[in-house]
């Protein structure tokens, strides 16, 4: 089964 | 001191419904240049980034820079005490506890004021940078709602594949599959039908059917939908106001 990959993960804090 | 008018209640009540049920608490910073909202759902899937450019309103003034934030099941409560076709202006000092909601029925002279308490919300802003994508879409938001959820009956991940002249929908479920296979169209007459495909690269992505699924609510805000793919960056899916937009960053599911 495909996994979700977390946003956090492309973006950093600014 | 920020005053921030908007023509028609119902275009703010149109932006906050876009977005409040994918998150709860959310940072408004208002600038001399408008006002910029940033927030990552609770399963740290979907970033919603939104900027409401001084065009939209029909005054607008915010003398220092002011970071409002509110409870969006909150202050839709509020909301939903204005008339749709009301003015409603936003008022708030420059360190303010709460926030003024000033609803005016020019016609009737009626005018309803309501405060909203704000909150000290402690989040992360993202950087969002300029990312490459493979592939453009852009299509009439009810037609993408539609795929959306039909096919979200059926399963809760649903994979769009993207060739060079076709954009395929593909749903897999316990009950069966379905899928729904879209092709690029000029309407001359109601260019708002069109779908337009800039295509570099082929993609095949797979999304949580339960993410498109708030982010089709955003389909009030304009009925055209922006969606930008990449095999390698989070899919974006825009909806653009007269001035600024409504972005949804959703990062996809991965085979391992």
């Amino acid at each position: 089964k495909p996994r979700q990959k977390s946003i956090c993960t492309f973006f950093s804090s600014a | 001191m920020l005053e921030a008018k908007f023509a028609e209640a119902s275009l703010f009540k149109r932006i906050i419904d876009g977005f409040k049920d994918c998150v709860s608490l959310v940072n408004f910073q208002c600038k001399e240049d408008g006002i910029i909202a940033q927030a990552v759902d609770d399963s740290r899937v979907l970033l919603v980034s939104l900027e409401i450019g001084v065009e939209a309103f029909q005054e607008y003034r915010c003398d220092h820079p002011v970071t409002l934030g509110m409870d969006l099941g909150s202050l839709s409560k509020i909301l939903r005490c204005g008339n749709n076709s009301d003015t409603l202006t936003l008022i708030a000092d420059d360190k303010p506890d709460s926030i003024l909601l000033l609803f005016e029925d020019t016609q009737r002279e009626r005018i309803a004021e309501y405060s909203l308490k704000l909150m000290d919300i402690d989040a992360d802003f993202l950087k969002i940078e300029d990312l490459q994508y493979d592939t453009t879409l852009m299509m009439p938001s009810t037609e993408f709602s539609k795929v959306v959820k039909d096919l979200s009956q059926l399963t809760d991940s649903i994979n769009i594949m993207v060739t060079k002249e076709t954009i395929k929908f593909v749903a897999e479920g316990e009950i069966g599959t379905g899928s729904v296979i879209l092709k690029p169209v000029m309407d001359m007459e109601k260019p708002a039908e069109s779908i337009k495909l800039e295509m570099d690269q082929p993609v095949d992505l797979t999304f949580g059917a339960k993410y498109l699924l708030d982010i089709v609510k955003g389909s009030a805000l304009s009925d055209r939908i922006g969606i930008r793919l990449s095999s390698e960056a989070p899919a974006l899916f825009q909806f653009d106001l007269s001035s600024g937009f409504l972005q949804f960053f959703l990062a996809p599911k991965f085979n391992d």
